[in-house]
């Protein structure tokens, strides 16, 4: 795993953090679930709370579709090439390429060569990966973890890897309810402003 | 564009190698030395990816910059450090990808970014 120059994260006190939709995408309740999945993922395994809010402008995270240049100095590419990508903490903005062709089902996909030659992409997949970004983490050589930078075609990946968890635990401590591999108590959380630690 | 599952995708999305970057597997074995074109191209996507700094006018030579950028690309995604566009690292260049870069500011924690496996570390201890 790697985190962002400077290790940016959330601040101690925000864990609880709010996210939302732009709303001239006008996306379903079912594309929204599998953000909501995507976010709780990363919830499972840290203190962090995502819950849904529909204040575009006051909330911390800010997802949108967008095509080509969308004033961010990063334009997409249309379909395949990049997929999304992701601000460091705090910025919390998580922007998708509105010219892919995303798949929104979350069945097991890599069935056969079928989906690897079609130019579409897992979203949960993609999402999963962006938050990590949200949330500090920058891209990893692991091959199975989710942040590793490519998705190869036919690949449907979501699933924490060992490396993700230790990464994002680094930054913000464990859920107090995560019965995975347990990670150390790091500098973050120790040298807090007022020496309390914060997480675990 | 949104599919429900993978059996409601039309068949006119069935496009092989249809991806962005796809005309760089035209660049298969450059290595350095050459100049073909395209590699201006794939410089600027080494660029864009933190692997090359300077944002000048590429062109189309194989330099060292660029083999230094392949090689760097290559440790970060376990390939062989070669340092030629080769098969395995063409194969991976042209897969759909995060738009963030490897590289922020000329640093890495991916593996180009930490020693190599079995670097002794120097450990010291109070006297």
């Amino acid at each position: 795993y790697s985190f962002f120059p400077g290790r940016p994260r959330w601040p101690a006190s925000k864990t609880d953090l709010t996210y939302a939709f732009l709303p001239a995408n006008s996306l379903t309740d079912t594309i929204k679930s599998v953000f909501s999945r995507a976010f709780d993922r990363w919830s499972e395994v840290t203190p962090l709370t995502f819950t849904e809010t529909a204040s575009f402008q006051s909330a911390d995270i800010k997802v949108g579709f967008f095509a080509g240049d969308h004033n961010d100095g990063e334009p997409f590419d249309g379909p395949m090439g990049t997929l999304a990508h992701a601000f460091s903490p705090p910025a919390g903005h998580f922007h998708l390429d509105g010219e892919e062709n995303w798949v929104i089902d979350g069945v097991p996909i890599d069935d056969g060569n079928f989906f690897s030659t079609l130019s579409a992409v897992d979203l949960e997949s993609v999402a999963v990966h962006e938050i990590g970004h949200l949330l500090g983490l920058g891209h990893s050589s692991v091959e199975d973890s989710i942040m590793y930078p490519t998705l190869g075609a036919g690949t449907r990946r979501v699933e924490l890897a060992n490396d993700d968890i230790q990464g994002v635990q680094e930054l913000y401590g464990s859920n107090p309810n995560f019965t995975g591999p347990s990670t150390t108590l790091t500098p973050s959380q120790e040298n807090d402003t007022n020496g309390t630690p914060k997480f675990g | 564009h949104f599919f429900p599952n993978i059996s409601s995708i039309p068949p006119s999305l069935l496009k092989p190698n249809a991806t962005a970057w796809a005309a760089f597997q035209k660049l298969l074995g450059c290595h350095s030395g050459q100049k073909v074109d395209g590699l201006a191209k794939i410089k600027k996507y080494f660029h864009y990816f933190g692997y090359v700094n300077s944002s000048g006018n590429f062109t189309d030579d194989f330099d060292d910059i660029l083999e230094y950028a392949i090689k760097t690309y290559q440790q970060n995604f376990n390939l062989n450090t070669t340092g030629v566009l080769d098969g395995p690292t063409i194969q991976h260049i042209i897969k759909p990808r995060c738009g963030n870069a490897d590289i922020v500011n000329g640093t890495s924690t991916m593996n180009s970014g930490k020693p190599p496996a079995g670097t002794p570390t120097m450990h010291t201890v109070a006297h």
